[in-house]
C-alpha cells in the first residue's frame, strides 16, 4: 500500500497530522 | 423532515446533517500567467476538497464497517464521481453556464478553454443540465453522492457481502424516501443518471493526468495518489 499512502493514513486515522 | 408523515430509515438525515460545507478556493498567487493561476487554484481547491471527501466517507452509515481494502478502493475508484456531483449541484443556474468550483472559482467557458478545461466544461455542463432537469432535492443530491461511491466498482473487492449490503442500505434509504414523497420512480431515474456521472468523471481524471503529465502542471500529493490510482 506503499503507493496509497496519504489515502491509507486519511482512512486508519482521524486525528494524526499528513504530509499533502 | 419527511412531508408524508415520517420515516423510519435515518439514513438520510445523516447524510444531510453530516454534508460538509462548500470549500472557498484560495487564489493562487504563484504566477502571473492568470489561466495557469486558475488552474492552479483549482487544483488546490480539488486537493482540499479530496480531504473533506474522505472525512466525510467515514461518515456514512456502514462505510467504516467495511475493511479498510474496500474502503480505500471504493474511494479510489468513486471519489472523482463523489466530488463531481458536488460541482454540478452548485453549477445549477449558474449565469452565463458557468461551472461554480467554489462561490469564489466560477469559470465560464472561455475561462476554462483558456486553461486547457474544455473537454471537463462540455461534460461537465452536460451533467448539471442534466440534473437541472431533474430538479434534484437535497436529500437526492447527498444519496447521489454517497451511491456514486457505493457503486464505484472497484476490482477486486474484499468483502463482497459487506460492500452489497454497504450499497443496499442506501439503495433502500432512497427508495424508503422517495415512495414517502409519492415519488417512487424518482430512484429508478437516479440510478438511470449515474452512467452519466461515471463517464464525466473519467473525463475529468484523464484532463487532469493530462494537464499533469503532458503540460506538467503541479499537483498536490492526495490530488496525485488519487488520481493515479485510477
Amino acid at each position: 500500500k506503499e503507493k496509497h499512502k496519504i489515502l491509507h493514513q486519511l482512512l486508519q486515522s482521524s486525528t494524526s497530522p499528513v504530509d499533502l | 423532515y419527511s412531508p408524508c408523515g415520517g420515516t423510519r430509515n435515518k439514513v438520510i438525515p445523516h447524510l444531510l446533517l453530516t454534508e460538509p460545507a462548500p470549500l472557498a478556493a484560495n487564489q493562487d498567487e504563484s504566477t502571473n500567467d492568470s489561466s495557469l493561476r486558475t488552474l492552479l487554484t483549482l487544483c488546490d481547491l480539488l486537493n482540499r476538497e479530496l480531504l473533506v471527501l474522505i472525512g466525510w466517507a467515514k461518515q456514512i452509515p456502514g462505510f467504516s464497517g467495511l475493511s479498510l481494502v474496500d474502503q480505500m478502493s471504493l474511494l479510489q475508484s468513486g471519489w472523482m464521481e463523489a466530488l463531481l456531483v458536488g460541482v454540478a449541484w452548485r453549477s445549477q443556474g449558474a449565469a452565463r453556464e458557468e461551472l461554480v468550483f467554489a462561490r469564489n472559482l466560477r469559470l465560464d467557458e472561455g475561462q476554462c478553454q483558456a486553461a486547457g478545461l474544455a473537454d471537463l466544461y462540455e461534460v461537465l455542463r452536460h451533467l448539471t443540465a442534466k440534473y437541472e432537469v431533474m430538479k434534484l432535492s437535497p436529500e437526492e443530491v447527498v444519496t447521489l453522492k454517497a451511491m456514486a461511491l457505493a457503486n464505484s466498482d472497484a476490482d477486486p473487492v474484499d468483502c463482497p457481502d459487506s460492500v452489497q449490503r454497504f450499497q443496499d442500505e442506501l439503495h433502500e434509504a432512497l427508495q424508503e424516501y422517495e415512495s414517502s414523497r409519492r415519488e417512487q420512480q424518482r430512484a429508478g431515474r437516479l440510478l438511470m443518471s449515474l452512467p452519466l456521472l461515471r463517464q464525466t468523471a473519467d473525463r475529468a481524471v484523464q484532463t487532469f493526468l493530462r494537464l499533469h503529465h503532458h503540460h506538467r502542471v503541479p499537483l498536490h500529493k492526495l490530488l496525485l495518489e488519487m488520481l493515479d490510482a485510477k
